[in-house]
């Protein structure tokens, strides 16, 4: 018996959103101390990790382990028939082949069932192990999705270079070049609206924008972004869901020239 | 063109 209630049932929508374009299909894991995901990419690129922790839902059964494979593409479908403002409810039973989504409107007035049909999914589950990371950047997440969006107009593929000076988005294309520096700024009225840099050492590395410009989905579920970065490793950039937990995805670098 | 790399290459399966 599988029973969680979302009373922000937008958050489920806007994470779906986050994922589905970047994952088709991918295995939620349930257990009593929240749900979880992890699945790459169909090209082995790139890697999601999804934790909603119990503590953020108003009610949150789990009877046993479980994994309930799901096509998020399908899974986003039914979610977008659930109003911004209503609770949603997830809803299993053991052996069984479906899944059942329920949105209640806040004043109770309409209630809705949606039945999804679950699906087997080989997937690998990966060890992504502890890492200390040379540089760790936390800045508005528009100002990323903007830097990404703008950057990716001009060529396909993002530097990041992070020094004491701050860090740099750097890109160059057939028309020419693109270069987007940013200064740690902690002097905001807002604190989300401030840019913070962690450095240990210098660190500069290569990424495909097209990835980055995915991960931007989840701008939504956050006001701010972390950009972990490490030579060797990939990339880790985090949107964290207030209370509950957060979306990570992980980006394999390219190869320096 | 710097060649991609992918995800298997950093973090192996459990």
């Amino acid at each position: 018996m599988l029973e969680l209630r979302l009373v922000q049932g937008s958050l489920l929508k806007k994470v779906l959103e986050s994922i589905k374009d970047l994952v088709n299909d991918a295995n939620f894991d349930f257990s009593s101390s929240g749900f979880s995901l992890q699945s790459m990419d169909s090209s082995h690129v790139a890697l999601v990790a999804l934790l909603l922790k119990s503590e953020g839902f108003e009610h949150y059964r789990c009877d046993r382990n479980t994994s309930m494979g799901m096509n998020l593409g399908n899974m986003s479908k039914m979610l977008k028939c659930a109003g911004n403002d209503d609770i949603i409810t997830i809803k299993g039973d053991d052996g069984s082949d479906t899944v059942t989504f329920m949105f209640e409107s806040p004043t109770q007035d309409k209630i809705a069932d949606f039945e999804m049909k679950l699906m087997d999914i080989d997937s690998e589950h990966l060890g992504i192990p502890e890492a200390e990371y040379h540089a760790i950047v936390k800045m508005p997440s528009a100002e990323f999705a903007r830097i990404c969006k703008d950057l990716a107009s001009i060529g396909d593929t993002v530097v990041i270079s992070v020094t004491k000076e701050g860090v740099k988005f750097s890109t160059r294309g057939d028309i020419g070049t693109a270069n987007i520096v940013l200064r740690q700024n902690t002097t905001v009225d807002k604190p989300e609206d401030a840019t913070v840099i962690e450095m240990n050492e210098p660190v500069s590395m290569t990424f495909a924008l097209r990835y980055m410009n995915s991960f931007t989905k989840a701008t939504p579920l956050s006001n701010t972004v972390t950009i972990s970065m490490s030579p060797d490793l990939p990339v880790v950039v985090e949107y964290k869901i207030a209370e509950m937990g957060y979306v990570r995805f992980y980006l394999a670098p390219k190869m320096e020239e | 063109v710097n060649p991609q790399r992918q995800i298997t290459a950093f973090f192996s399966k459990t």
